[in-house]
């Protein structure tokens, strides 16, 4: 047993701190150190001798934290054709998103500058290939630059997740992708990485994305700091594994590389995930460069945990793994990784059964399910063919229907696991149906694939659609991948987790296990403790000195048997003290102190969160006709006239019906031609002159009463000299505007004066300056002429007069 | 209203017989060879100044006689694709 000790490894990165998803140097907050990758390092691994490439806006490869592990023959440039894979900056920063995923990888260790990459003495480099038209051509080059040199390709990008969207790779791409499996890294396969999506909020489903769906990427989706889905997060089954990402604002986020030679802690998405696993498996491939392709996809359904991430879908397949729709097989385990790597042996070959394809047409009426079935012995017959152990399901489907987004499609295995290949996408209206669409999942990796396999289909429409349009599926095929015998050696099929982290100096190379026995901590399961125990503990016996070895506790217990459990005095912030069992118990999320578990039982709210007392609830926003008061943290009800306010209850800047806004006050809408008084609380007249009022003087008007004229903010019976009077449609009374420049007074239209001020003459209604031009002589008076200038308003004091003068 | 597709002035070609072939078949067309796409043995990269660099109505013209030609075996105008950075 390796116990890791964060004391023994520290790195002199000014943001190594921050790294919380790594290490866990502050005791007193929450450790997320699942994903194990120091207990990797310390076993001796760190990307050496392994190349990834990152698929992006580009990589600076001269940023400090980069420049050492970066490689040039790592990097190309598709969108400039040259071998400078460096992004185009702009005032936006808009091509960050390569640096910052090549830094999660890769960045340096102890060299004083930013963070510490998971591989970091693996070789980076960058293909820029996004920072333009991409196209089928330019995504099959850039999945196709050296793939003997480079070993991992990771992808962070793909069709818009914009919940509408069904688009995969081109032909071209997708035979990129088979020759990179089938040659790349000279015949083991190249590895590609890619990231899952981000439109959880427009509730995209991730296999509307083939690159995700396909069998030959390794797709990575996020949890957050707490175990939570993240708001960007897509579920879909091809989803193999999960790392920690970012997640709401009041939880932690990733920190890394940022372009202009700068640091982050800003990088989010499940563009943080893919890098992460990319250099988890550079790890794994330093611990046995021999595996291919499908030896890491094992390797990750093999240690990958559900440990606390929350999904409402964990199940437990036929093989005996647990699986969900939002986290594949859990959180990578880069421990686990290199334990398992260094002792792999390589899976048997991978075998294709393609079944026949059911082509007889079945409408799919709305709110039904229809349900088909097909029975397959797996190619058994076939001695090439055969598939007895799973790897990768697929569904090769042809439908039509009026709104896409209206359907679900399961599959549902011979040994039960249900699969959903197509969540409900309420933002899909297209009409385009799914054609020759592959549907991938992995939920049922390890199983049997003799059966009945059942495929599930149902429309639930989202709104009215005209009911004689149904949809229909056409045809659809079962494509199995695996293995014809079972693809572990049986033996170490039976090892538990902590088998598997057995370790003995000659598991490790001579150098690294000198290097590392040091940091090493072997411990004797069987060793008796007889020091002293830590005070929580009381007289009821300890294995250890800390809190965490306490047989029984004092006060209360903290934690639980997954991440460990320790002894406190009183319960934290975010739990309560349950006297009866002696544990704290997490209150529901947001609550920072709470009289029960439920969500109605908080009696303080977390740092973001409001509490409202009527409900006791803790909730990131108000409710309408409530306010967020940030001293007392809780949500205040509106004065009753309020629909809401901002500050103070009676601070209102949107009324209840039958209210008008006056000020910040909602006060009852009076009669036509009446106001509301706020001194006397009623409405009174206003003064004759007005239509509608805010008090009673003539000045007060809002609109002036029919016969009346707005007139410099006032209602006047008549419009005075130089003024004309308009009609307004929409208002109930005429508007007085100023006639043209220079001009005493006009026609009713406004658009002719009939008397100018003195100094200027009228000339076809408009009035002229008195003054001659010096420079009108015949030939200019001529051009002016043939050019009707003084025919035009704009043009009439253009030395008009002068010429007419002149004849 | 469905996305419209939008045509590039890029053309992927799959021609037998090497770089050269591929080169020859350019210049006889008046295409800008840009090389093998990526790893992929016989697909080629062919660039047209000529065509506009983004329609939404695929080329044809000098594009029918290069498909027609024997010794291309596949042909496609390439097509920009909405890529996003997650």
């Amino acid at each position: 047993h390796v116990r890791t000790d964060p004391s023994l490894m520290h790195f002199n990165d000014p943001i190594w701190s921050n790294m919380w998803y790594l290490h866990c140097a502050d005791k007193s907050s929450r450790c997320r150190t699942e994903m194990n990758v120091m207990a990797a390092w310390q076993r001796g691994y760190t990307g050496k001798n392994v190349v990834i490439s990152i698929l992006d806006d580009g990589v600076e490869k001269s940023h400090p934290d980069l420049i050492q592990n970066y490689d040039q023959l790592a990097s190309y440039d598709v969108n400039g054709d040259d071998y400078d894979p460096t992004p185009r900056y702009d005032v936006s920063n808009e091509n960050k998103h390569g640096t910052r995923c090549a830094g999660e990888v890769a960045a340096s260790a102890n060299n004083s500058y930013c963070i510490v990459g998971i591989a970091y003495n693996a070789r980076i480099g960058g293909i820029r290939m996004l920072d333009g038209d991409v196209t089928d051509v330019v995504e099959a080059k850039s999945l196709g630059i050296r793939p003997d040199y480079i070993d991992i390709y990771s992808a962070s990008w793909g069709p818009d997740d914009d919940g509408k969207t069904v688009d995969g790779p081109g032909p071209l791409t997708r035979k990129a992708f088979e020759d990179g499996i089938k040659k790349g890294r000279k015949g083991l396969g190249s590895i590609f990485v890619w990231a899952s999506g981000n439109g959880g909020r427009e509730g995209d489903y991730c296999s509307c994305d083939g690159y995700t769906n396909s069998i030959y990427t390794i797709s990575i989706s996020s949890a957050t700091e707490n175990g939570y889905k993240p708001w960007y997060l897509e579920e879909c089954p091809s989803t193999l594994a999960t790392t920690y990402s970012s997640g709401a604002f009041y939880e932690r986020k990733i920190v890394t590389t940022d372009i202009r030679q700068r640091c982050t802690d800003d990088h989010t998405g499940t563009s943080v995930s893919a890098p992460m696993v990319a250099g988890i498996i550079a790890l794994a491939l330093e611990a046995n460069q021999q595996l291919n392709w499908r030896d890491v996809q094992h390797l990750l359904v093999k240690t990958s945990r559900s440990v606390h991430l929350r999904a409402p879908d964990w199940r437990t397949n036929g093989a005996g793994r647990k699986v969900s729709h939002l986290y594949g097989f859990g959180l990578v385990d880069a421990e686990a990784m290199v334990v398992e790597a260094k002792k792999w042996k390589t899976v048997p070959v991978q075998h294709t059964c393609v079944g026949a394809s059911d082509k007889r047409p079945r409408f799919i009426r709305a709110n039904q399910l229809i349900r088909t079935s097909s029975h397959t012995k797996a190619c058994a017959d076939n001695n090439g063919q055969y598939v007895a152990y799973l790897e990768h399901v697929v569904v090769r489907v042809t439908i039509s229907h009026p709104r896409r987004g209206d359907l679900q499609i399961f599959l549902i295995s011979p040994s039960g696991t249900k699969s959903q290949l197509l969540g409900r996408r309420t933002f899909d209206y297209l009409n385009e149906g799914f054609k020759n669409w592959e549907f991938m999942t992995v939920h049922c990796w390890g199983e049997k694939a003799e059966g009945e396999w059942v495929l599930e289909i149902q429309d639930m429409p989202s709104q009215l659609r005209n009911p004689e349009i149904q949809g229909k599926l056409k045809e659809w095929t079962l494509i199995l991948y695996g293995t014809a015998e079972h693809p572990y050696n049986p033996v170490s099929v039976q090892h538990s987790r902590s088998r598997m982290l057995d370790i003995s100096a000659t598991d490790l190379e001579p150098s690294k296990a000198a290097l590392f026995q040091s940091h090493l901590e072997f411990i004797d399961e069987e060793e008796e403790y007889s020091g002293l125990c830590h005070p929580e503990c009381g007289d009821r016996g300890c294995d250890g000195p800390g809190p965490e070895h306490c047989l029984k506790c004092v006060h209360y217990s903290l934690g639980n048997e997954k991440i460990g459990r320790k002894c406190v005095t009183t319960c934290p912030s975010g739990f309560m003290s349950d006297a009866a069992t002696r544990r704290c118990r997490h209150c529901y999320r947001g609550c920072d102190t709470c009289f029960g578990r439920g969500h109605n039982q908080c009696s303080a709210c977390k740092k973001g969160f409001y509490l409202q007392l009527d409900t006791s609830t803790c909730t990131l926003i108000c409710p309408a006709g409530y306010y967020a008061d940030e001293h007392q943290k809780r949500c205040i009800k509106c004065h009753q006239n309020c629909k809401k306010c901002i500050g103070f209850p009676d601070k209102c800047v949107l009324c209840r019906d039958g209210f008008s806004l006056l000020g910040s006050l909602c006060v009852p809408e009076c009669e036509q031609a009446t106001f509301y008084n706020t001194a006397l609380m009623r409405c009174e007249k206003c003064h004759a002159t007005c239509h509608s009022c805010t008090g009673p003087g003539k000045e007060q008007c809002t609109q002036c009463a029919k016969d009346f004229h707005l007139h410099e903010w006032r209602c006047v019976p008549a419009c005075s000299q130089g003024f004309y009077s308009e009609d307004v449609p929409g208002l109930p009374h005429k508007v007085c505007r100023r006639c043209e420049e220079n001009c005493l007074s006009c026609e009713a239209t406004g658009k002719n004066c009939v008397r100018c001020k003195d100094g200027y003459s009228l000339l076809s209604g408009s009035c002229v300056t008195n003054n001659t031009c010096n420079n009108a002589d015949e030939v200019f008076c001529n051009m002016v002429k043939s050019s009707k200038l003084c025919e035009r308003k704009l043009f009439i004091q253009f030395c008009c007069r002068t010429c007419l003068l002149a004849g | 209203p469905n996305p419209r597709t939008i045509y590039s002035n890029h053309w992927a070609v799959r021609v037998s017989g090497g770089p050269e072939v591929a080169a020859e078949l350019a210049g006889k067309y008046g295409y800008l060879n840009l090389g093998q796409i990526g790893n992929l043995e016989n697909y080629y990269h062919f660039h047209h100044s000529k065509t506009i660099k983004r329609s939404t109505r695929s080329s044809r013209g000098i594009h029918n006689f290069l498909i027609m030609d024997p010794k291309v075996e596949w042909m496609q105008q390439q097509e920009v694709k909405k890529r996003v950075k997650r």
